[in-house]
C-alpha cells in the first residue's frame, strides 16, 4: 500500500 | 438499474494553455481528463453492489488491474454514439486518426476503433454498458486474490444481473456475446497502458499522481 497510497486513501474515504 | 443510477455524468476536458506545442497540449488535456475520470471511477466502484464488501486489498487489486478497461468502456460508448471515426474522450475532446498519430497514440486509436466497431455492431444498451464496465472490473484477474470466495460472489452477482436483464429482453445469446467482447477490451486496455507509459517514460509527458500510480501498478 505504500506504493499505492493515493488509491488506498481514496478507498478508505467514505 | 442501480448501476445506471450510479453512473457518473460525463466529464468535460479542461483547456490547457501551458504550451504552444499542440500535440503536447492534447496529451496534457487528455492525461488531466483521465486522472479526473479515475477519481470518479474509484468512487463509482464503491457503489457497485458487493464491491465494498470485499477486503481493502482485493478492492485495490481489482481497481489496479481493471481501471483502464472500465475507463475504455466509457470511451468506446461515447465514441459509438458519435457516429464518426473519432475517439470521444469527452464531449469537447474528440481525437481523429491524424491527431492520435501526432500524439503517439496511433496504436491506441487502431485498437479502440476495433472495439468501437464491435460494440456498434452489437447496438449496446446503456444497461449493458454499465454492466460491462462493472464486469470488466470484477473480472480483472488480479493476482493474488486475498479472498477468492468474495471476489467470486461479486462476479456472480454481476453475471446474474446481466442474465436477468437479457432474459427480460428475451435475448438468449446476448449475455454470452457480451462476455465474448471482454478479451478485446483487455487487449485494448493493455495497449492503452503501454501507450501512456511510453509517453511518460520516453517523451517525458507529465502525468498526474493518481494516473501515474495506477499506470505503475500495471507496469
Amino acid at each position: 500500500t505504500e506504493r499505492h497510497k493515493i488509491l488506498h486513501r481514496l478507498l478508505q474515504d467514505s | 438499474s442501480h448501476l445506471l443510477l450510479t453512473e457518473p455524468a460525463p466529464l468535460a476536458a479542461n483547456q490547457d494553455d501551458s504550451t504552444n506545442d499542440s500535440s503536447l497540449r492534447i496529451l496534457l488535456i487528455l492525461c488531466d481528463l483521465l486522472n479526473r475520470e479515475l477519481l470518479l471511477l474509484i468512487g463509482w466502484a464503491k457503489q457497485i453492489p458487493g464491491f465494498s464488501g470485499l477486503s481493502l486489498v482485493d478492492q485495490m487489486s481489482l481497481l489496479q488491474s481493471g481501471w483502464m478497461e472500465a475507463l475504455l468502456v466509457g470511451v468506446a460508448w461515447r465514441s459509438q454514439g458519435a457516429g464518426g471515426d473519432e475517439l470521444v474522450f469527452a464531449g469537447n475532446l474528440c481525437l481523429d486518426e491524424a491527431q492520435c498519430r501526432a500524439t503517439g497514440l496511433a496504436d491506441l486509436y487502431e485498437a479502440l476503433r476495433h472495439l468501437i466497431a464491435k460494440y456498434r455492431a452489437m447496438k449496446l444498451s446503456p444497461e449493458e454498458v454499465v454492466t460491462l464496465k462493472a464486469m470488466a472490473l470484477a473480472n480483472s484477474d488480479a493476482d493474488p486474490v486475498d479472498c477468492p470466495d468474495s471476489v467470486q460472489r461479486f462476479q456472480d452477482g454481476l453475471h446474474e444481473a446481466l442474465q436477468d436483464y437479457e432474459s427480460s429482453r428475451r435475448e438468449q445469446h446476448r449475455a454470452g456475446r457480451l462476455l465474448m467482447t471482454l478479451p478485446l477490451l483487455r487487449q485494448t486496455a493493455d495497449r492503452a497502458v503501454q501507450a501512456f507509459l511510453r509517453l511518460h517514460r520516453h517523451r517525458h509527458v507529465p502525468i498526474h499522481k493518481l494516473l501515474l500510480e495506477m499506470l505503475d501498478a500495471k507496469a
